[in-house]
């Protein structure tokens, strides 16, 4: 038997957006310990790691582990179905369930919707990632991350992040000219423009804008984004999700050979 | 002109 009721609905609405243009179609874990999930685009380029700690749910119960093969696009459209305020139940009693059910229902339980996804059997290409002490770890707004994103990939596809010790640089060069955006270590008390740089070792690495782009589609998870960073390797972009967890892309560099 | 990576290039399947 597996139960998960979330009360605040809207954050499993919101992880879907954010990740259904990257994976088509996913394998959700879930254990005693909660869910998780962990996909890579059709490219192998780009990685979503989802973990929701089962005491972020209003309920919680997982018998026995299973998986969880969804199709984003349809668990999209289920979701379409639930209103930003409602509580979202998923359910099955099958151990092997060809099914999922999801209950949505509003703050007056005067409506309950109940939907049955069928499911798909996934193979689980999963990748080992190693905890990593990245030596450049970034904490701003997620905003204004996604902001500065958006204005430089008019001017070039790919950006390269270098960090020093009080500041970070995003630079552009494209077929119209070039660019750069400084930001500086900054302890303001608003959230839109504090910066937090932790740099042990800086690193210059090279993205592509469009994926950076993709990831920034969580922004409405968490005000806040932190940008991990290390020499030759792929960036992980985390977004905290309050009390439930966290959702995580990872970005493999564009490397001159 | 740099050549975009893939992830198994960094991460080992498990």
């Amino acid at each position: 038997m597996f139960e998960a009721k979330l009360q605040q609905g809207v954050i499993f609405k919101k992880i879907v957006d954010a990740i259904k243009d990257l994976v088509k179609s996913v394998n959700i874990d879930a254990s005693t310990s909660g869910l998780s999930m962990q996909a890579m685009d059709s490219a192998h380029v780009a990685l979503v790691s989802l973990k929701l700690n089962e005491n972020g749910f209003k309920d919680y119960r997982c018998d026995r582990p299973i998986t969880l093969g969804l199709s984003i696009e349809n668990l999209s459209k289920i979701l379409k179905c639930a209103g930003n305020d409602d509580t979202i139940t998923l359910q099955t009693d099958e151990e092997e369930p060809s099914s999922l059910k999801f209950f949505f229902e509003n703050q007056q339980a005067s409506k309950i919707s109940e939907f049955s996804l069928n499911l798909m059997s996934l193979d689980s290409e999963s990748l080992g990632i190693p905890d990593t002490d990245y030596s450049s770890v970034i904490q701003m707004s997620s905003a204004e991350f996604s902001r500065i994103c958006k204005e430089l990939s008019s001017i070039s596809e790919t950006v390269e992040i270098e960090t020093s010790k009080e500041s970070v640089k995003f630079s552009v060069q494209g077929d119209i000219g070039a660019g750069s955006i400084t930001v500086k270590n900054n302890q303001s008390d608003k959230d839109v423009d504090r910066v937090d740089l932790q740099i042990d070792q800086p690193v210059k690495l090279t993205f592509a804008l469009r994926y950076l782009n993709m990831f920034n589609k969580a922004v409405s998870l968490s005000s806040t984004v932190s940008l991990n960073m290390s020499e030759e390797n792929p960036l992980m972009v985390e977004y905290k999700i309050d009390d439930l967890g966290s959702l995580r892309f990872y970005l493999a560099p564009k490397i001159s050979d | 002109q740099k050549q975009q990576k893939r992830l198994n290039t960094f991460y080992e399947f498990s």
